[in-house]
């Protein structure tokens, strides 16, 4: 563990937390994909299938069981709570999200570290995070302007794997043999994706505006 | 060959 790592780990945990925070206080999800939401806990379901038969330390298996916690809800709110399923706008949300997992799993079964079950669903995983931010970027240039809260999600959501990219450039010049090429490109274009919208949050945030993204 | 590593990050 290295103070990257660690810094990646807790700023995305803050961002779940917010979000869930968010939704639970105002009962609200305005602002909110579910679309992308989804695609997340499909992205923790298929990266921690191994929480069961692979023991790390404490601290990785419950981050994975808060990660795996929280997505879910957050899900279950957006679709099946009383109040909040009311607040969601389906028909803003229209990014066929399907038509993303289809090639990541097609990407995964060609591209690999080991052809296995488990390594080829990892995989998958990395690659569908990377896109899984897509529909709610998508529903935010369509709702043009997002309230601080969703803002916050986003830009935190973003950043974590900013600092993990810092991590393996610190592993792979601290550990021999740590080197992992299609976690490092997934996490890159991952971060490349949240790039325009840092833009416009940092100008939003100097010029001290409400954060509104160009049509 | 590197032994069997562990996924150790989330």
């Amino acid at each position: 563990m290295n103070i990257f790592r660690l810094a990646g780990d807790m700023t995305h945990l803050a961002s779940v937390l917010v979000l869930l925070l968010k939704i639970h206080t105002i009962k609200s999800c305005a602002g909110v994909s579910l679309k992308t939401q989804e695609l997340y806990a499909i992205v923790f379901a298929t990266r921690y299938l191994d929480i069961l038969t692979s023991f790390v330390s404490i601290y990785n298996t419950l981050m994975k069981l808060i990660f795996l916690g929280s997505s879910f809800s957050i899900v279950w709110y957006m679709k099946y709570h009383k109040t909040v399923r009311r607040t969601y706008d389906r028909d803003q949300d229209t990014f066929r999200h399907w038509f993303l997992m289809l090639p990541c799993l097609l990407l995964a079964l060609l591209i690999h570290e080991k052809f296995t079950f488990f390594e080829v669903l990892w995989t998958f995983s990395l690659y569908l995070e990377a896109v899984a931010i897509l529909p709610q970027l998508v529903l935010l240039q369509r709702t043009r302007n997002i309230d601080n809260l969703t803002g916050q999600y986003i830009f935190l959501l973003g950043g974590y794997r900013g600092f993990y990219i810092l991590n393996w450039i610190y592993r792979y010049f601290t550990e021999p043999h740590y080197v992992h090429w299609i976690t490092w490109i997934a996490g890159l274009v991952q971060t490349l994706l949240y790039a325009d919208f840092f833009y416009y949050y940092f100008l939003s945030w100097k010029n001290n505006k409400k954060l509104q993204l160009p049509a | 060959r590197p032994s069997q590593i562990k996924k150790d990050e989330l």
